[in-house]
């Protein structure tokens, strides 16, 4: 699965989000790559995400509008509403990671497995990536 | 003005550390730094977040070493299913697809569904010949597969017939 999240220079929020799906999987069988609210979202108002991990786990705990409704509602941060939902997806065999960005501030990229194949620009333009 | 931003994904997993042999890492590297450039490119220019993330995306997509279109893993019955998805924060315009194998693209595939279905979400062989009547590049399913992939299905339907655990975590599986 890949994706990618992005905010532009009249502040407006895009999240894409594409995939093969899972070695063997079961014919017919959809993540939640494609389910809007789990694992791709976006609104203005409150952040863009593209998740990555147990598609039905993301779908059943709606984990993309789940850190939306935080920030909107709970006047959580993003990093905190995100970071929170992965860890709490975690305990519901949620494993996998999201990458989000805002109306303001830096993009958050949390998981709670091994490791994320990510990236993000750097506030002066530089290319950051990590695995682990 | 705002300040751009932009970040991407590759898929998570137990990404064994030390076994991730170093040109490996590089290679996996060299991919997301690709896909960053292309969407910057765009933002830079006052390209709208949209157009960023499909660049973005796209050069992922293309790429092998992830699991999306080039490089899309295999089903059980040795066929390949992509979904793909996007949405915009302005006004909230949204378009997917999911279960197709055909578009190079499958991010333009649902990008198509938002701006000429009247639809959110396309599934199947409709979704394809929707895309394909839209112009989209079509590819052989021989673009999709990888030695690698068919591999680790050969692998997993092995395991599963001997019934040995699946000692893979769920992000392994689905990244």
């Amino acid at each position: 699965t890949v994706g990618a999240v992005a905010r532009d220079q009249a502040g407006h929020l895009a999240a894409g989000t594409s995939t093969g799906g899972l070695t063997a999987k079961r014919p017919g069988r959809v993540g939640d790559t494609p389910v809007f609210g789990a694992g791709t979202f976006a609104e203005d108002a409150s952040c863009a995400v593209s998740a990555t991990g147990t598609g039905e786990v993301f779908i059943r705990f709606t984990a993309a509008s789940e850190i939306a409704a935080r920030v909107k509602y709970a006047g959580q941060s993003l990093e905190q509403a995100a970071f929170e939902v992965i860890a709490e997806l975690a305990s519901e065999g949620g494993d996998g990671g999201l990458i989000a960005i805002g109306a303001h501030g830096p993009a958050v990229m949390p998981f709670n497995c091994a490791g994320m194949y990510r990236g993000c620009i750097g506030a002066d333009g530089s290319l950051l990536t990590a695995i682990h | 003005m705002a300040q751009i931003g932009l970040a991407v994904h590759g898929g998570a997993g137990t990404i064994p550390a030390q076994t991730l042999r170093p040109e490996v890492a590089d290679a996996l590297h060299e991919g997301l730094r690709a896909a960053l450039a292309a969407g910057l490119l765009v933002l830079k220019a006052g390209g709208p977040a949209l157009d960023a993330v499909c660049a973005a995306v796209m050069v992922l997509e293309d790429d092998s070493q992830f699991n999306s279109a080039h490089g899309a893993v295999f089903t059980a019955a040795g066929r390949m299913e992509m979904d793909a998805a996007l949405m915009e924060g302005h006004g909230r315009r949204a378009g997917a697809v999911a279960g197709i194998c055909g578009p190079r693209n499958p991010i333009l595939a649902a990008r198509a569904v938002m701006e000429a279905s009247g639809n959110v979400l396309l599934i199947g062989q409709a979704a394809e010949e929707f895309a394909r009547a839209e112009g989209l590049v079509f590819m052989d399913e021989a673009y999709f597969s990888t030695p690698s992939r068919r591999a680790a299905l050969a692998l997993e339907l092995a395991r599963r017939a001997s019934g040995a655990p699946d000692t893979r975590s769920d992000a392994d599986r689905h990244g």
